[in-house]
């Protein structure tokens, strides 16, 4: 199918297994084909998935257990990380203002697959090198949106650290990692460790310590390091 | 120019290894 073709599809609006099936080869199709055709599915692309992702994480909070609405939120973001696998994707998802909130509003410890993907792009977009501080901007949203929930902000990530889902573990640790190395002050970063701490993170550290995992070892060793090096210099 | 790809898998990749972290 053309670019234009899933366009088409999507704008009729296709619901459950309609939906996650076009989504599947959507993924596909963004995974495998050339750069050009990611252009051509395009902003307008990138606005319908954003739409869709929106109104399942609406409807989401009225039918918490509806399973394909779950499948499809997944799925749309797995399409998300692969249309921004190129400079045009990843500028387009930059600027539209709806990317970044909705792959925050992801950060849902009760799905722990998809919570992974979204979690891990986030991490990814903290440390990439723009004018504007992104990862001010990804630490906003999920300021903003716990103030919200009326939650402590860094919950859904102890809460995410909490789970047995090693790949989770790991992504959190990605992700927190990502925030506070990219703090060009030392106050910020150390703010942000004593949150964390005081939220839980110290006992779950002395936990997770003892999982044999390279990858969550490499998490945790960055964490102690730099907060080693910024108790030196503090 | 938007032809660079992978760039989503380079910056995973270097987070996973832990050279997105590195000091300079």
């Amino acid at each position: 199918k053309s670019a234009v073709m899933y366009i088409q599809e999507l704008k009729t609006e296709p619901r459950d297994t309609q939906l996650l099936s076009c989504l599947e080869s959507l993924r596909i199709s963004l995974n495998n084909n050339p750069v050009s055709w990611v252009q051509t599915f395009g902003e307008e692309g990138l606005i319908l998935l954003l739409n869709f992702l929106k109104k399942l994480q609406d409807e989401k909070e009225e039918y918490p257990n509806s399973g394909v609405g779950v499948k499809c939120q997944h799925e749309i973001i797995r399409c998300l990380k692969a249309f921004m696998n190129n400079k045009y994707g990843l500028k387009a998802m930059l600027m539209s203002a709806d990317g970044i909130p909705l792959l925050v509003r992801a950060i849902n410890p009760r799905v722990p697959h998809m919570m992974v993907d979204a979690v891990k792009l986030l991490s990814a977009i903290c440390i990439l090198d723009h004018p504007e501080n992104l990862h001010e901007r990804v630490l906003e949203f999920i300021t903003a949106l716990a103030e919200e929930r009326e939650i402590e902000r860094f919950q859904p990530l102890l809460s995410g650290m909490h789970k047995p889902n090693i790949a989770l573990k790991v992504g959190c640790m990605q992700l927190i990692n990502a925030l506070i190395s990219r703090g060009e002050e030392l106050d910020f970063r150390i703010h942000i460790r004593s949150e964390l701490m005081r939220l839980g993170l110290r006992e779950l550290l002395a936990e997770v310590k003892n999982i044999e995992n390279e990858e969550l070892r490499v998490q945790l060793q960055v964490f102690e390091e730099q907060a080693e090096e910024d108790s030196d210099d503090l | 120019d938007g032809d660079e790809t992978g760039i989503m898998d380079g910056l995973l990749e270097a987070l996973q290894s832990g050279a997105a972290f590195k000091r300079k």
